[in-house]
């Protein structure tokens, strides 16, 4: 059977709200290790993967590999349910027709206890190969969502360039275009504002800015957020969760004229 | 325009 406890429900509740527009139904696939969950949108371009290490929970206890097959919308109805410091409880059975979710407030002796029902899901599975990116930028969320929503007012698409210059977001739409160049950066106060950029070979690539503005919802969940390019494979934006945990998006590149 | 791609090009079904 299954138990997880996580110390704060919100948590929980920004990761759902931050995929939802992404994916409708998916499977949490719980096992020793922690929850993980691999999904695509319906057009196939963009991939989401989650994983909260077992770390993360406290306690966690899962003696067997568990698929609980959720729809989304229902878990965001129940998760409203929760106050987000309140101390959250998944529970299943080996079997399960539903997962069980309880809510604790840590100050009062108020206890919610709400069961989802569960959905056969037959998700395709796409086996990531481990990559040795030609560029790695890591830089504030708040600061990747900006340069995106900003973007996406002139443009459906993005280039994102990197070169030893630094990053280059830049797009072209009816009106006109836009870019916003990002060189390393090192703030001596806050080492949040860092904007730090690893290059082996220059890359070049376009993105739908629509997706990228969907994985910035994630923004909430960590302040840093690192972007991975190589040229002709797809981007990779990653959020840090706690405990080695992580929330990340995988986006094909649009190629050619 | 450039065209958007999908992932099953690059990633295996598994």
């Amino acid at each position: 059977m299954l138990e997880a406890r996580l110390e704060q429900a919100n948590l929980l509740k920004k990761v759902v709200d931050s995929i939802t527009n992404l994916v409708q139904d998916c499977n949490f696939d719980c096992n020793d290790s922690g929850i993980a969950l691999q999904a695509m949108d319906n057009s196939h371009v963009a991939l989401v993967a989650m994983m909260l290490r077992s770390d993360a929970f406290s306690p966690f206890r899962c003696d067997r590999n568990i698929a609980l097959g959720i729809n989304l919308t229902s878990l965001t109805k129940v998760l409203r349910c929760a106050q987000n410091e309140d101390i959250l409880t998944l529970k299943a059975e080996d079997a399960p027709d539903v997962v069980n979710l309880v809510f604790e407030s840590a100050e009062s002796d108020r206890l919610s206890e709400y069961d989802i029902k569960l959905m056969d899901i037959d998700q395709e599975h796409l086996g990531i190969p481990d990559t040795e990116y030609a560029a790695s930028i890591t830089m504030p969320s708040a600061e990747f969502q900006r340069i995106t929503r900003d973007l996406l007012a002139l443009s459906e698409s993005v280039s994102i360039e990197c070169t030893k210059e630094g990053v280059k977001f830049s797009c072209q739409g009816d009106i006109g275009s836009g870019s916003v160049t990002l060189r390393s950066h090192t703030n001596v106060d806050n080492e949040d504002r860092n904007v730090s950029i690893d290059l082996s070979e220059p890359v070049s690539l376009m993105f739908s800015l629509k997706y990228l503005s969907n994985f910035c919802k994630a923004s909430g969940l960590s302040s840093r957020v690192k972007l991975s390019l190589s040229n002709e494979v797809p981007l990779l934006v990653e959020y840090a969760l706690p405990s080695n945990s992580f929330l990340r998006f995988y986006l094909a590149p649009k190629i050619g004229d | 325009t450039a065209q958007q791609s999908r992932l099953e090009g690059f990633f295996k079904a598994v």
